[in-house]
């Protein structure tokens, strides 16, 4: 039973303001910090392509899911966010091991022929990322002062 | 005013010099040493030497900065992408020279002159924005503002020692600016804003990592500034564009609250109550769905559910707002508990409409805020009336007495308009189990059950009904209440008239009955 | 009516709280876990 309460001067003024700026929105990454190469920019694809992220996307059981290679991809393509740490927790779950110094990650190809409290000997596979493959590495040292 | 000559080129030179220094660096890197040769830089050129220069400096600074993004957002030469990423470059470098200004400003437990500079330049960018907003009127544009204030709360939110002995005063100064830039100062700033003040950072320092639920009444403020702001749009249902982009917004922060911050939404529901309009059913039902994360709510449906036997019925719901010193002018609310004590003198009661009711402003004849305190009040009182005399309050106990005698008679004094929100400010109540929801829950039945004209029992299922027929979520004391109104014989709810007042109203009320049952 | 507010983006029968990867008034859905910052070892800051 309210009447309507007509719109004061001030009211439209503000209407005014709110319209134009209506026409920029604010953008995704406006509020996110550069991300050097995977932005928060929504891109207008094709309705039928998967729009929303997957279901439980976000957690460690769908990481551990995924190939390796993505694994890596995630991991090199996506630094200081939360999809790095669950590439990085995913592959450790995988065996695989971060070089601090040459930030590669390394998996035993076998055991080692040599462990002691400094380092450990042996043949490694680990995943170049300047060539972005993964390599066999024999005679690998691998000093336990470089693992994460 | 009066910036000393050579001040502009300076600071436009300092400014570009850091500008070059932050993006040489990979991003993410530590600038503490480059920002000490800069520091020293900027003390050569004699900026740092006064509070006025500083204060200078950042407000010639900010407006480079805001000059840059215009004219490069003018330039149609380039994609909005690549304009973008040269925005962020420049406006991130100056973001982190404040931060780290502000970080080392001081000696490092000095909390004071970092909180200090940290206000003058939220107050700088704020005063900045307010003028270019009135200036460019429709051509404003909200991006350099945000990101600034976006990227500086990111800067000053880093897991660092010295910043999270200084958070909260961070806290409060990024809601202290917020306010000033609140959607009824700055409409064109007003998607921006929600967007600071709904950022998941932001949100989780304010509402869950800082201890005590300090800053609760804080962001209940923003909350509240809101809701003002869209009150006119909504109150008239003008759902332009615009603001339904708004309205939108403001139902997905209510939604992450209700889901995650529930208590929050408890606590300050009567504030939020006060201002937003009476139409806006959803978007209260919302609010008022909320209920602690720790209480089991009983199926509503439960067939013969024994409300007032539920143990959170004799527990009173956390009312932050202090409601007895609403009730206004003094004169009245001293009228009022001298009639709630003594029962008299009944022209209290004659007189009470016309305390209630405001200068016939266009479709406002009633003070809102005055009303629901007044019931807020009244209840409360009665349910603590109702105890002292050792009882609790049921559809007997909460009846012939001062507390009653008010109900009863602005149902049947008020007219349509202010019965409507006289039952609204009841409704309003009907939320999770407490003893407020149970007492005013039986109110409205007493209402109903002892009402003299039919219009009364129309207009209280009118106000239960439009509350129930809106997508959900529900409250749980409303829908106790509808319930128990179309189950209970005593109320003989299908007998009347208004039941069958048309077909489609019929079917209305059998598919909720059914619904219910 | 009021809104569906069930189809406004937010998985409301999520068990985790939401503000965390909370995308924002006008988003359609939640930020993925590329958009979120995370406090990594810094040696994964390699870039």
């Amino acid at each position: 039973p309210l009447g309507a309460v007509p719109l004061q001067k001030e009211h439209q003024s503000q209407f005014q303001y709110m319209e134009s700026a209506f026409y920029h929105m604010p953008h995704p990454s406006d509020s996110e910090r550069i991300r050097p190469y995977v932005q928060r920019t929504p891109y207008p694809t094709q309705t039928y392509y998967i729009q929303a992220p997957l279901p439980l996307s976000d957690t460690l059981e769908f990481y551990q899911r995924l190939a390796t290679e993505t694994l890596f991809f995630v991991f090199y393509y996506m630094e200081g966010t939360k999809a790095q740490y669950l590439a990085a927790k995913a592959l450790k779950k995988q065996s695989w091991r971060f070089h601090t110094k040459y930030m590669m990650w390394f998996q035993r190809h076998e055991e080692p022929k040599v462990i002691n409290e400094e380092y450990e000997q042996g043949t490694y596979i680990y995943f170049d990322y300047e060539k972005w493959g993964q390599r066999k590495k024999e005679g690998f040292t691998f000093e336990y002062k470089y693992l994460e | 005013y009066e910036d000393p000559p050579g001040l502009v080129e300076k600071t436009d030179f300092l400014l570009r010099e850091w500008i070059g220094i932050y993006n040489s660096q990979p991003q993410g890197r530590d600038t503490t040493k480059q920002f000490t040769m800069f520091v020293h830089q900027m003390n050569v050129h004699g900026i740092l030497k006064t509070d006025d220069l500083i204060t200078r400096f950042f407000r010639l600074s900010t407006q480079i900065c805001v000059e840059t993004v215009y004219r490069s957002l003018t330039d149609k030469s380039v994609t909005m992408n690549l304009t973008r990423a040269k925005i962020y470059h420049t406006l991130d470098a100056f973001v982190k020279l404040v931060a780290l200004l502000v970080k080392h400003s001081g000696e490092a437990n000095n909390t004071n002159t970092k909180v200090h500079l940290l206000n003058k330049v939220l107050g700088i960018v704020a005063g900045c924005l307010l003028q270019d907003h009135d200036t460019r009127v429709i051509d404003f544009h909200q991006l350099p503002y945000q990101r600034i204030f976006t990227m500086l709360f990111l800067e000053l939110n880093s897991p660092e020692p010295v910043l999270e002995t200084i958070n909260f005063h961070v806290l409060t100064a990024f809601c202290h600016t917020l306010h000033i830039l609140r959607p009824c100062k700055a409409a064109g700033f007003c998607y921006a804003w929600l967007e600071l003040v709904s950022h998941r950072v932001f949100m989780g320092r304010i509402l869950a990592t800082t201890p005590h639920q300090k800053g609760w009444p804080m962001y209940a403020q923003l909350l509240i500034d809101l809701f003002k702001y869209l009150a006119p749009f909504l109150r008239n249902a003008e759902l332009a564009k615009p603001v339904t982009m708004l309205y939108k917004g403001t139902l997905r922060v209510l939604l992450v609250l209700l889901h995650d911050f529930p208590e929050f939404l408890c606590d300050y529901h009567y504030n939020f109550c006060d201002v937003i309009p009476p139409n806006c059913i959803q978007m209260r039902n919302l609010i008022l769905s909320a209920f602690p994360r720790n209480m089991r709510l009983p199926d509503p449906f439960t067939p013969n559910l024994k409300v007032d036997m539920l143990p959170e019925i004799s527990y009173g719901p956390r009312i932050l707002a202090n409601v007895s010193i609403m009730i206004t002018p003094a004169q009245f609310k001293k009228e009022l508990d001298s009639y709630l004590k003594a029962r008299a003198p009944v022209t209290f009661l004659s007189e009470l409409r016309s305390n209630l009711q405001v200068s016939s402003g266009p479709g406002v004849h009633y003070n809102i805020l005055l009303m629901n305190a007044l019931i807020l009040y009244v209840g409360s009182q009665a349910i603590s009336h109702i105890r002292s005399k050792g009882h609790t309050p049921n559809m007997s106990t909460i009846a012939h007495s001062a507390h009653m005698d008010i109900f009863q008679n602005l149902a049947v004094d008020l007219d349509t308009e202010g019965r409507y929100l006289f039952l609204n400010a009841i409704a309003n109540q009907l939320r999770y189990p407490n003893s407020h929801t149970h007492y005013f829950s039986c109110t409205l039945l007493y209402l109903f059950a002892e009402a003299n004209t039919e219009a009364i029992q129309e207009q209280i299922t009118r106000v239960l009904l439009e509350r129930l027929i809106v997508n959900r979520p529900h409250p749980w004391g409303l829908l106790i209440t509808f319930i128990e109104l179309i189950k209970n014989p005593t109320y003989k709810f299908w007998s009347h008239e208004f039941v069958r007042c048309a077909p489609e109203i019929e079917k209305l009320f059998e598919s909720v009955a059914r619904s219910c049952m | 009516l009021g809104q569906d507010l069930t189809a406004l983006g937010l998985n409301l029968n999520s068990p985790e709280n939401l503000y965390p990867s909370f995308g924002g008034p006008w988003a359609e859905f939640p930020c993925r876990p590329q958009d979120i910052d995370f406090n990594v070892p810094p040696e994964y800051i390699i870039n």
